[in-house]
């Protein structure tokens, strides 16, 4: 199945 | 202390109308240099990235850095109130528990006055470095705002596949399919309504319609919108303001 992407999958919380 | 006049408020209007259905709460940060904004919706799948340069202000004072919590759905319903062509200012405190919002009729000695509660928010930043892209599209933003409205009805899923030719736009829904195709052309007489494609390498990226649906919103903000799309990476999204910009990332969906 194709899944929607969490934005915290590509970037850094600072 | 904040000071910002708008020469009309109808800037603001659009920069909220654009936002307020992705995130509901957010800070308005405040610098010599302008107002930004970074917010990520409820799902963690779309941010939004403002900036209204200082340029955007017809005046603009910030002595030092002040952050507004601003309920958008609140704010939203008192700047309805102001007339697209009012002046528009913005006046806050240094520690803020409030912001004065004010509009002034041009013609008219008519002055509204109008305080909005500030919020206290916790507000996680994610730090977004430039990112290579492998495709750029500028295209109207009226023609992609059509695009994914017409799309939407079909698939909750809109695809986005650029070849060296051409940008398509692709929906596969229970009742049907469906697909807009474009070519870049450029427009001499009326540069706007150009489209423009920069490709490095092939994209093939599918993402949330409803996502789509919420980032042309911007559409009002500008004539055209540039898309960066990369391989397995959120795609950028934006409208540039007079100085400044509104930009939203969305996270695409892919098979593992």
């Amino acid at each position: 199945a194709i899944n929607q992407k969490k934005l915290i999958q590509f970037y850094v919380k600072t | 202390m904040l000071e910002g006049k708008f020469e009309e408020s109808s800037l603001m209007k659009k920069v909220v109308d654009a936002i307020k259905d992705s995130v509901k709460l957010c800070n308005f940060n405040c610098t010599e240099h302008g107002v930004t904004v970074q917010a990520v919706d409820d799902s963690r799948v779309l941010l939004i990235s403002l900036l209204i340069g200082e340029a955007s202000f017809e005046e603009y004072r910030c002595d030092r850095n002040i952050t507004l919590g601003i309920d958008l759905e609140s704010f939203n319903k008192i700047i309805k109130n102001g007339n697209s062509s009012d002046f528009l200012t913005l006046i806050a405190e240094d520690s803020p528990d409030n912001v004065l919002i004010i509009f002034e009729d041009k013609k008219k000695d008519r002055v509204s006055e109008y305080s909005l509660k500030l919020m206290d928010l916790d507000s996680d930043f994610l730090q977004i470095d430039d990112m290579e892209f492998d495709a750029t599209i500028t295209m109207p933003s009226s023609e992609f705002a059509k695009i994914t409205r017409d799309l939407k009805t079909l698939s909750e899923s809109l695809q986005i596949i650029v070849t060296k030719e051409n940008v398509k736009f692709s929906s596969d829904g229970d009742f049907g399919t469906g697909n807009v195709v474009l070519k870049g052309f450029v427009d001499m007489d009326k540069p706007d309504e150009s489209i423009k494609i920069d490709m490095a390498r092939p994209i093939n990226l599918t993402f949330g319609a409803k996502y789509i649906a919420d980032i042309v919103k911007g559409t009002s903000l500008s004539e055209s919108v540039t898309i960066k799309l990369a391989d397995k990476s959120p795609a950028l999204f934006e409208y540039k303001l007079p100085s400044g910009f509104l930009r939203f990332y969305l996270a695409p969906k892919f098979d593992e």
